[in-house]
């Protein structure tokens, strides 16, 4: 009882909902961006499982834990030494500058379901290091995860649970987990389940379903109550007002969009019509309306309906100060009048971004003061709202400017979208 | 019996990790080197405590081992917890 005494530092976080974020990766990595993350996601659980925390990743710049792999002397008074030796360190809740900061020496070689001797075990390091970030010291107990030495893998991410005494420890700090009948889980309900780690290493069953935001190119993009949408496949990553990423890992769009089939691979458009505020997903020869997230009644229906070709668009936006939508399918591009249900005459015309823009682009949109921008690839272009010609700067990368991609991206920009 | 001293090249490295991780107090500038043995021995059992291997006060090969693993890099022992003084000999006050 002493020595369990002993093992907190005597200062917790004052909240229980905390946010954490991968600020930085190793550069040489054995392991993805999504396998480091998702053992992230793992070994924070693992505190939350014996305690009333909550944990959620966030991709704005500022997170209560934030975990960054560095090198060598990295201005904190704890320099890493190369591989081997100091593989990690976390400050204290109660460190003023630095509480929630976590180091991994980005020269040690991490792995995951790796032999003993292959390499150091992340999932291992970042449950003890976490351990740190919420107020406990290390451990005399040579079962105790908070032991200052490693010592190898311990197991499953999915199945590790801590031993009694880190057990007790915790709970000194935070009390203990008891859940209630009301108790909502704690995910967002925007939010898939967390990737799971299956065990054929080093191949994550995630990284075959979840796009990369930081290196794909997007199908769609939308702007939705004044948020902004970027859907790839059957997910998107969804943006807040201030332009900040709700989540680094995308959502199911078939999941918060009830009625929009799970099968469905990908949206050609989605925008939001300001007459009534539905908004319409297009795919192929079909469209869906949504009032909010559920599906009106009698959709899908065919993009005939509109006058449009019944093999679909490449792209919509939605301007509301002319009441007016546009499509675009290769050079050609239609004008939707919202307001009479009709498509103005003369349409389709050659498109205004013919010779400007690579063409088709994959979607384009309306900003909320009326800037218009066009995707295409990784890149996009800023346009002139009225004339919709150029702006110059342009193109940029989506990855960098909007999906919060502050690294090397990959594969570089030089190489061809 | 006393400890058999440890030769030069491992006791540097032994010092210098003790006093990392919080076993012994950072190197005072003024008394410089003059960390008693007495003091490292001492901080080495607390070490050896810590780990659980045996106590011997001396950096033998369990403790060598356990000084070359790769570890956190935070302090074993926190500098709060760390005695002020011991009989007035090791840690004297400026």
């Amino acid at each position: 009882r002493k020595s369990r005494g002993r093992r907190s530092v005597g200062l917790a976080w004052t909240k229980r909902n905390i946010s954490w974020k991968v600020k930085t990766y190793p550069r040489e990595a054995q392991l993805s961006r999504e396998t480091i993350r998702a053992l992230t996601h793992y070994a924070l659980k693992v505190w939350s499982e014996a305690a009333p925390l909550t944990f959620h990743e966030v991709g704005g710049p500022s997170a209560d834990i934030s975990v960054e792999f560095l090198r060598l002397d990295h201005q904190d008074g704890y320099p890493f030494d190369g591989p081997g030796g100091m593989v990690a360190h976390a400050f204290f809740p109660g460190d003023p500058q630095r509480a929630g900061h976590v180091h991994f020496d980005s020269d040690e070689d991490w792995t995951f379901r790796s032999p003993d001797d292959y390499g150091t075990d992340l999932f291992a390091v970042a449950v003890h290091e976490f351990g740190h970030s919420l107020g406990l010291a290390h451990s005399p107990s040579k079962h105790s995860i908070m032991r200052p030495y490693y010592q190898g893998p311990v197991g499953d991410p999915l199945q590790y649970q801590l031993q009694a005494d880190d057990h007790v420890d915790i709970q000194r700090l935070y009390g203990s987990r008891v859940l209630h009948s009301t108790e909502k889980p704690e995910a967002s309900s925007l939010l898939p389940d967390p990737p799971s780690l299956p065990h054929d290493f080093p191949a994550l069953r995630s990284e075959k379903e979840f796009p990369d935001r930081c290196s794909s190119s997007i199908d769609a993009v939308a702007q939705i109550r004044g948020e902004t949408f970027f859907f790839k496949g059957q997910y998107f990553w969804r943006l807040t007002h201030g332009r900040h990423l709700t989540s680094l890992r995308p959502a199911l769009s078939a999941a918060f969009w009830r009625g929009l089939p799970r099968s469905l691979g990908k949206v050609d458009a989605v925008y939001e019509r300001h007459t009534d505020h539905r908004i319409l997903f297009f795919s192929g020869p079909l469209y869906w309306v949504f009032k909010d997230n559920g599906v009106e009644e009698g959709f899908p229906r065919p993009v005939t309906d509109f006058g449009l070709p019944q093999g679909g668009v490449d792209a919509a936006f939605s301007r509301p100060h002319d009441r007016k939508t546009y499509f675009f399918k290769g050079g050609l591009q239609w004008s939707y009048d919202e307001a009479t249900g009709r498509m103005d005459e003369g349409s389709p015309t050659h498109t205004a971004l013919r010779g400007q823009l690579p063409t088709p682009v994959d979607d384009m949109l309306s900003g909320s003061d009326g800037e218009v921008y066009a995707f295409k690839g990784r890149q996009y272009w800023k346009l002139e709202r009225h004339s919709l010609k150029l702006e110059t700067g342009y193109p940029r990368s989506i990855a960098r400017d909007w999906l919060d991609c502050s690294g090397e991206l990959y594969p570089p920009p030089s190489a061809p979208t | 019996a006393r400890p058999v001293p440890t030769p030069a090249d491992e006791s540097g490295e032994v010092v210098a990790w003790l006093t990392q991780y919080g076993y012994l107090p950072p190197a005072d500038p003024v008394t410089g080197q003059l960390q008693t043995w007495e003091a490292v021995t001492n901080a080495i059992r607390v070490m050896q405590r810590f780990a659980g291997i045996p106590e011997t006060g001396i950096p033998d090969d369990a403790t060598l081992a356990l000084i070359r693993m790769p570890r956190c890099s935070l302090p074993d022992v926190l500098p709060e917890k760390l005695p002020k003084r011991k009989n007035g000999r090791l840690w004297r006050k400026r």
